[in-house]
């Protein structure tokens, strides 16, 4: 997290806002909603208290305008900068501007209206932008459901002003997970069209054979319909589909968009109704095969009949030997399997069936 | 809304302009007439200040990942300084 220079604050924890216009996109319910949402998620952290106040000048004044809106600091029509609020002081100082030529909204299908301004009034109480991409804080704009505030936020806006004094339990996100950690485990990983994602918590990386660093990305920014948390995925290129799986149910996705029909349940596979997670999942392209993965055991599903091949479940251990008992994520590139466990990866080449080598997990994100 | 794409990069010059202009919003480059090896300076100076903010690999050079980062929409506040 970062403040402002001189860690600007309110010096009273009695702040007063004003809503001076609406924006035709919502209902003035809704975007009264919005901010009194944001500003307790900030109040539910700290000893704030915020009073609203329907004439004259608040502390924070929040306005809607486009272009040049009278403070020389312009928006730029749709898209790029979506909104501005200024630090604590007098005046401007606390005042949240947003860009009327953007669309808001209350969901996912437009710029949702309470995250950026959760996001805005965290500068107006004396919040910089920080370098986490997991924080409420972090300058570019992704969409995402539940508590908004990551620790990071919360360490930072209590370094202000401290916690609440009435120890209201808050539960913040977890903060990014760190590529270069020596103990990084992967949740799933899969292909999708040419680039590798693997998921970890909340986010997943993004890597793509011509781009150096992973992009590191909250699952729910790209794929708002799928859970926060995956426990397998693989692809399918035939039909271009990536098959998310958490718990017992399943997720059909074609690029952004998910797949009607689904959710379903993970059974409709073939599993036995025992299963209730995944441990990871890869499509073996030359074979039409899909690999099933849990505890120690794996089954084979044949995508073309769509149906489990006879014979299976197996033990992981007995027809991978060099490979450990058990898999967090799996994926299939020109005829190696790469397993992940705990922090460790294994090559494992189906020609010669054995592991060929043994590397940190993290190896793959280019540490 | 659920796509982050940003707008088709453009020539050469519009993504010198686009970088510019956007490290002048949002890190402090200098504005106004100044040497053209110190206007080279400060450009690459800055651009590995955004790079290092966004954890991107810190080269100096505008690449594609970090033109990708410049068009994806965002809040108005600087990132460094006042």
């Amino acid at each position: 997290y970062n403040h402002f220079p001189r860690h600007l604050k309110w010096k009273n924890n009695i702040v007063t806002f004003r809503i001076v216009n609406y924006t035709p996109d919502l209902r003035k319910s809704d975007v009264d909603r919005a901010i009194r949402t944001a500003l307790n998620v900030w109040s539910d952290a700290t000893p704030l208290r915020f009073k609203k106040l329907y004439y004259g000048t608040a502390d924070i004044m929040i306005s809607f305008g486009r272009k040049e809106h009278g403070d020389h600091n312009p928006f730029d029509g749709p898209n790029g900068l979506l909104a501005h609020a200024y630090p604590p002081g007098q005046g401007i100082g606390g005042d949240t501007h947003f860009d009327e030529d953007e669309h808001w909204s209350k969901d996912s299908s437009a710029y949702n209206l309470f995250i950026v301004a959760a996001h805005e009034l965290g500068h107006a109480l004396g919040m910089s932008h920080s370098t986490d991409s997991g924080a409420l804080m972090y300058p570019i704009y992704s969409y995402a459901t539940g508590y908004p505030l990551a620790e990071d936020d919360v360490k930072g806006i209590q370094a202000l002003y401290g916690p609440n004094p009435d120890h209201k339990k808050i539960k913040p996100k977890p903060d990014a997970p760190q590529k270069c950690d020596p103990t990084l485990s992967f949740d799933a990983a899969t292909e999708l069209r040419g680039e590798t994602i693997i998921f970890k918590d909340k986010f997943y990386w993004r890597l793509h054979p011509q781009m150096h660093e992973p992009e590191l990305t909250l699952i729910k920014s790209t794929w708002p319909s799928i859970p926060n948390k995956v426990d397998a995925a693989y692809e399918n290129p035939e039909k271009d589909q990536v098959i998310i799986f958490s718990g017992i149910r399943m997720w059909a996705l074609n690029g952004y968009n998910l797949v009607e029909g689904y959710p379903k349940y993970i059974h409709k596979l073939g599993l036995p109704k025992s299963v209730r997670k995944l441990d990871a999942a890869v499509h073996i392209k030359d074979k039409g095969k899909t690999l099933l993965f849990h505890e120690e055991e794996y089954w084979s599903y044949d995508e073309a009949s769509g149906t489990m091949d006879s014979g299976y479940p197996r033990s992981i251990e007995n027809d991978f030997p060099g490979m450990d008992d058990e898999v967090d994520a799996a994926v299939y590139h020109y005829g190696f399997l790469y397993f992940f466990h705990d922090h460790t990866q294994y090559e494992y080449s189906y020609t010669s069936r054995k592991v060929i080598r043994v590397l940190r997990t993290n190896f793959i994100l280019g540490c | 809304h659920s796509s982050l794409a940003g707008p088709l990069l453009g020539t050469e010059k519009d993504n010198r302009l686009l970088a510019e202009k956007y490290l002048r919003r949002f890190y402090g480059l200098p504005v106004g007439l100044q040497s053209q090896k110190r206007t080279a300076a400060d450009f690459k100076s800055k651009l590995q200040e955004m790079q290092r903010f966004f954890k991107l690999e810190v080269t100096g050079n505008l690449d594609d990942n970090t033109l990708d980062v410049m068009t994806q929409a965002r809040c108005g506040v600087p990132d460094m300084g006042e």
